[in-house]
C-alpha cells in the first residue's frame, strides 16, 4: 500500500498569468511527482497541489521566489488517511 | 444475522464488497421499486452495477446518475448509497418522488469506476483513474472523465499517460465508460444524466469543451440557480453554478458534454463539497450532511424534469 508520510496539499492563488503559466510548468515535471487535486485554471482561482514529502522543499522554494502565494491546505495526507481507515473499521467492530 | 438496510451504517465509508452487498439488501427490502443490472465489465473484469428504480411501464422517461467515476472522491459512491436509499424510502411518502416514480425511472451506478475504488482500498488512496494499461507507458489508467466523444482530444484533457487527466488513446476506450454509453444510448429515453463528483461545490452543465454557450444554456442555468439555492438552504454549503468551461476551465471528453450532445437535455455535474480544508478526503462525520444537503438539488433537477418532458 503507497504511504503518503509527510506529503503535503498545498492551495495556490496564482496572481497573474505568468504566475498560472509557472504553475502549470510545476506541474510537468515528472520528478517532482507533484498532483493537482484541483488544476490550475485563472488567477484568483485557487490550485491544489499535493507535493510529496521528497519534493516539499524544492516545490516551496519555487512558490516562494517567484513570489506565488500558497497555503498548506492539509498538513499530512497520511494522518488524514490513518484517521480515515481507523474511522471505517470502527463501525465494523 | 439477517442482513438488512437499517443495519447499514451510511455515515462511514465502505468496502465496494459492503456496497455491493447493501445493494442486494436494497433490492430484498423494496422488491417491487428496486432492481439490480449489471451493464458490463470494468477493464480487471468486475461486474458494472445500475440499481433501476421502476414502479413498471416500460422504456420510461428516465433520469441516470453516477457516482465514483472518479475513484479517490469517497464521498460521491458514500452519497450514492444514502440517495439510493432515500428514493426508495420516500417513494410513496414524498409527493415528489413519487410523481417522479410514477413516470419516470431512475437509474443510479454507485461504483462507476471499480477498479480504481478497489485500488483506492487495496493499493492507493488517491487513485483517480481507471486501470487499464497503457501500451508503451509504464503509468497505468485513464481519466474516464476525459474519455467521452465530446470534444475528445482538446487542451483540457492530456496525450501523456502519466497525467491525471489523460484521455486515453480513443474516446470510450474505457469499458468503464462504453458501458454507460451503450447503456444511455440502448435505452434512448434518457431525459437527464447527473454524474457526481467531488470535490469544489459547483453544479456544472454544458460545455467544457467549447466556449459557445448551450443552446438550452439559459434554462439549465435557472436550474442550478434554483438547485443550488436549495442545497445551501439546508447547511449554508455555497456552491457556483455554469456552464464548465465558464466556471472551472477548459475540460474536454467529459460525460456531462456527451450526453448533452446526444439529446440528455439536462445534463449536470455535481462537484461536492468541500472547499479548501480536506478535498476529496472529507472525513466520514461529512458523508450525512453532504448527502443530506445534495438531495434537494437532486430533487430539483429530477422534478424540473418531471415537468418539462420533451
Amino acid at each position: 500500500e503507497q504511504l503518503f508520510v509527510g506529503d503535503q496539499v498545498l492551495r495556490i492563488v496564482a496572481s497573474n498569468k505568468e504566475q498560472l503559466t509557472l504553475l502549470r510548468v510545476l506541474g510537468e515535471q515528472e520528478e517532482l511527482q507533484v498532483d493537482f487535486w484541483h488544476h490550475p485554471t485563472s488567477p484568483g482561482h485557487p490550485a491544489d497541489l499535493r507535493v510529496p514529502f521528497s519534493s516539499l522543499q524544492a516545490v516551496k522554494l519555487f512558490l516562494e521566489s517567484n513570489r506565488i502565494p500558497y497555503r498548506i491546505m492539509i498538513k499530512d495526507v497520511q494522518e488524514l488517511l490513518d484517521e480515515e481507515k481507523k474511522n471505517m473499521t470502527k463501525p465494523r467492530r | 444475522t439477517e442482513r438488512s438496510t437499517s443495519t447499514f451504517d451510511f455515515a462511514s465509508y465502505h468496502t465496494m464488497e459492503e456496497i455491493y452487498n447493501w445493494m442486494d439488501t436494497l433490492v430484498q427490502d423494496h422488491p417491487s421499486l428496486v432492481s439490480k443490472l449489471q451493464i458490463g465489465q470494468s477493464y480487471e473484469n468486475r461486474p458494472l452495477y445500475v440499481l433501476k428504480f421502476s414502479t413498471g411501464g416500460s422504456n420510461r422517461p428516465a433520469i441516470w446518475l453516477d457516482t465514483g467515476i472518479h475513484s479517490r472522491e469517497w464521498i460521491t459512491q458514500a452519497t450514492g448509497v444514502w440517495t439510493a436509499n432515500k428514493i426508495a424510502e420516500e417513494y410513496g411518502q414524498d409527493p415528489s418522488v413519487t410523481a417522479i416514480l410514477d413516470t419516470m425511472d431512475i437509474f443510479l451506478e454507485i461504483i462507476a469506476n471499480p477498479d480504481g475504488f478497489a485500488f483506492t482500498h487495496s493499493s492507493n488512496r488517491l487513485w483517480r483513474k481507471t486501470r487499464s494499461l497503457n501500451a508503451g507507458s509504464r503509468c497505468v489508467g485513464v481519466d474516464p472523465n476525459r474519455n467521452w466523444d465530446a470534444g475528445f482530444g482538446g487542451s483540457g484533457s492530456s496525450s501523456n499517460p502519466c497525467s491525471e487527466i489523460y484521455r486515453g488513446p480513443h474516446p470510450h476506450s474505457e469499458r468503464e465508460v462504453k458501458a454507460i454509453v451503450d447503456f444511455i444510448l440502448s435505452h434512448g429515453n434518457v431525459k437527464s444524466a447527473i454524474s457526481i463528483h467531488s470535490y469544489s461545490q459547483m453544479l456544472l452543465f454544458p460545455y467544457g469543451y467549447k466556449t459557445t454557450p448551450a443552446a438550452h444554456h439559459q434554462e439549465l442555468n435557472e436550474l442550478a440557480k434554483k438547485a443550488v439555492s436549495d442545497l445551501a438552504a439546508v447547511y449554508g454549503t455555497k456552491y457556483t453554478y455554469g456552464s464548465v468551461v465558464d466556471t472551472i476551465y477548459p475540460a474536454d471528453g467529459t460525460a456531462t458534454d456527451w450526453a448533452y450532445d446526444q439529446g440528455v437535455k439536462y445534463s449536470f455535474t455535481m462537484e461536492l463539497r468541500d472547499t479548501g480544508r480536506y478535498g476529496f478526503l472529507l472525513p466520514s462525520n461529512q458523508i450525512l450532511p453532504t448527502a443530506t444537503e445534495t438531495w434537494p438539488a437532486l430533487l430539483d433537477i429530477m422534478v424540473h424534469v418531471l415537468e418539462h418532458p420533451y
